[in-house]
């Protein structure tokens, strides 16, 4: 099975 | 003082319906080019971006950036009292905007209601999202892409979205055994709300969540169109489009075995 990741892992804070 | 005057009534309640069960509470931002929200569902795997520019409403007036903290089940309690054909007017002082005030004028003018949202303090995190040149992007109907979603559901709660140049096809596996889908590029000229088109960098091929595509699909009222944008180790963009503005949700992928 594939772990899903997080969308913070890809983009960050501002 | 804050003002927006929507004669597309509608338009606004969809987009509340679209969003309301990705996210709870969230930031309207107010600026003289328009509104936008950005934010994430609690387990932070989607994210919804919406941005609504000032000249799709008559009159709209902001005379300083604020930020509208809301509770997005209220508000959406609240716009259920709006009738379809409604024009509605969000009111706000900006200076201490602890309340946000919603009119709803019926077309003959002769049914004014007014509800105030009480505002919250609400210190979201805002991301940046680079303008990326994603390997793929593909443009479907948007009821299509909708299907897709649920009938593959019956199948598994993932699905792999391979694009090619002359092909799109979701895959799922599951229990029960194994579903797929595959999409050829149309050259409908005459439909353009029914073509489909696939614009491709590179091939690639990634596996999301269903559960969380099927909630994207809650904007299919939105458009007639979707567009998806997928690169390799990218979330995924999902938008749809609208003449005021646009609805965008992103998708961490499942990725590694």
């Amino acid at each position: 099975l594939k772990k899903q990741h997080k969308i913070t892992d890809f983009y960050s804070e501002e | 003082m804050f003002e927006a005057r929507l004669t597309q009534g509608a338009l606004l309640k969809r987009l509340l319906d679209s969003v309301k069960e990705l996210v709870t509470d969230a930031n309207f931002d107010c600026s003289e080019t328009g509104i936008s929200l950005q934010a994430m569902d609690n387990s932070h795997v989607a994210l919804v971006s919406l941005s609504l520019r000032a000249e799709g409403f008559n009159p709209y007036r902001c005379d300083r950036g604020f930020s509208l903290g809301v509770n997005l089940n209220s508000l959406n309690k609240i716009m259920k009292c709006a009738g379809n054909e409604d024009v509605i007017t969000l009111k706000a002082d900006d200076s201490s905007a602890d309340s946000l005030c919603l009119l709803f004028e019926n077309s003959s003018n002769e049914r004014v209601s007014e509800y105030e949202l009480k505002l919250m303090d609400i210190d979201q995190e805002h991301l940046s999202i680079p303008e990326t040149d994603y390997d793929a992007t593909v443009m479907m109907p948007s009821a299509e892409f909708q299907r897709i979603c649920r009938d593959l559901m019956v199948v598994s709660e993932s699905v792999t979205i391979d694009v090619s140049k002359d092909e799109i096809k979701f895959t799922a596996e599951g229990e029960l055994g194994t579903g797929n889908v595959k999409l050829k590029p149309t050259s409908t000229i005459d439909k353009p709300e029914e073509s489909i088109t696939i614009e491709l960098g590179q091939t690639v091929s990634l596996q999301f969540s269903l559960k969380y595509l099927s909630n994207f699909t809650r904007g299919t009222p939105l458009s007639d169109q979707v567009m998806l944008c997928l690169s390799d180790n990218m979330p995924l963009l999902v938008e749809y489009k609208m003449d005021i503005g646009y609805i965008r949700y992103y998708l961490a992928p499942k990725v590694g075995d």
